[in-house]
């Protein structure tokens, strides 16, 4: 199963999502594989350590760029059952040095996962915080979308714009079984915003609204500048019960 | 003036910076055009009513890859001094829409902004959470950059890439004056995190450094829901006096 997490608002949780869950399903035995797609490199910074520098070559970029094979970039991380394909800076660039490409530009990413998908039982995508090229590649690669959303004001806007875009990918026909596995509230707390933001998707989305919501939980940020997840930094955290209850929804759905 | 406020981490606080700082500088009596450069166009939700939908003619879209002259999309808003340029969701699709464009991409922002700047004191852009067309035109018309960094992990990697995407812009004389203005820090709170971050942005840019820091404030949040600046919804909040004392660091520098 190949999962994107995305939402083109910024800063609502998509990174701190794909790397707990790709380490809450790795706790779980199931074989994962991270793929940070995010050109700011935000899921790469906290699985390698910063002394190693990754070059272009060693990562998605010379994948989706050079056609160069995904196995060649996959790095092992101190967790077992977790891989990760790290992003580079030049990533941000793909959509003006993609521009004139002869081949469809749109299944770059899904090409360079078909040798390998059968190894892992789940793929998790971290994106952008951007419809351009590279989410359009994750969207097309990909078989569900998980969908963060911060209960915040500006949050909800956003969500017309994502639909929109999921819509164009299935009527290209460049993935026509995409679909969104669900949204899940991040950030959320107990003040009115919150609380009201929560209710309206809800009401939007209904049944794809995961009963998980993410609390606004300083261990998170914390976990990141440590350098791994959740779990491993303090298990019994609101932020790891969370999103080990995000992890059983997943698994179930 | 024109001032950019840009960073590619998201949700750092951009909008909320650019529509503060935008109202903060009409209440001193000073003629303000903000801009929304952000497909999201959450600016945009603030200041026009939600019922009045705007059209992709009527925005900055037109002006970017039509050639409208701005003057056709400026809104007056309910402020005295302050008039708005809204943004559309098809801007997100500027950098391939643009990438046969003949003449020079980078600079349609700046040649729609000449023959109005003289009319305002100051032109604030608030800018979408990526460093690709949109921001590289944002930066080529700008004459300095204000760059707001959350007090977290993530926000101090992407200031690398901020700093290179700067220098790039120079290099290629699009915008060989550009400078920085000044980094505020945003979201600061009492954590270790916060005061961590914001310890090491001091080392790093040191006098660039505003003096003053924004708190995590849910006035801020909520001014937004109501369509409105902080100064006019809470003007005495902390949200309020940090951006009011933000404003006069502006006026300064
Ligand atoms: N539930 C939470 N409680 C507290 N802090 C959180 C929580 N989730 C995420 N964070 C912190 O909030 C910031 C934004 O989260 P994150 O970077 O994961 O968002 P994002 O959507 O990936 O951002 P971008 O749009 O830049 O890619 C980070 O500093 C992260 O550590
Ligand atoms: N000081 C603050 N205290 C509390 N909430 C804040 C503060 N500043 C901004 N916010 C809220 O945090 C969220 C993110 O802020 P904002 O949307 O301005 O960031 P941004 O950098 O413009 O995001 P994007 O990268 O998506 O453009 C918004 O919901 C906003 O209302
Ligand atoms: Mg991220
Ligand atoms: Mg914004």
């Amino acid at each position: 199963m190949i999962l994107s997490i995305a939402n083109q608002k910024g800063g609502v949780a998509k990174t701190t999502t794909a790397i707990n869950l790709a380490a809450g399903l790795s706790l779980e035995g199931y074989k994962v594989l991270l793929i940070d797609a995010d050109p700011q490199t935000n899921a790469t910074q906290v699985f390698i350590h910063p002394d190693h520098e990754i070059s272009q070559d060693r990562s998605l970029y010379q994948v989706m760029m050079n056609f160069a094979p995904i196995s060649n970039v996959i790095l092992e991380t101190p967790f077992p059952n977790l891989h990760v394909v790290p992003s580079h800076i030049r990533l941000s660039s793909v959509d003006l040095e993609l521009a004139q490409a002869l081949d469809n530009r749109s299944e770059r990413l899904k090409k360079a996962l078909d040798p390998v998908r059968d190894r892992y039982d789940y793929i998790v995508i971290d994106n952008p915080p951007s419809l351009g090229l590279i989410t359009i590649n994750s969207f097309t690669a990909s078989d569900k979308l998980i969908i963060p959303v911060s209960t915040a004001f500006f949050a909800l806007s956003g969500l017309v714009q994502l639909q929109e875009t999921i819509g164009m990918v299935k009527q290209a026909q460049l993935n026509p079984n995409l679909e969104i596995m669900g949204v899940v509230c991040t950030f959320s707390d107990r003040t009115l915003v919150s609380s009201d933001v929560e209710r309206k998707l809800r009401e939007h989305f209904g049944g794809l609204v995961f009963q998980t919501t993410i609390p606004k939980n300083i261990t998170l940020e914390e976990a990141h500048s440590n350098h791994t997840h959740i779990f491993a930094y303090s298990p019994t955290s609101a932020g790891a019960n969370a999103y080990k209850s995000l992890v059983r929804e997943v698994i179930q759905r």
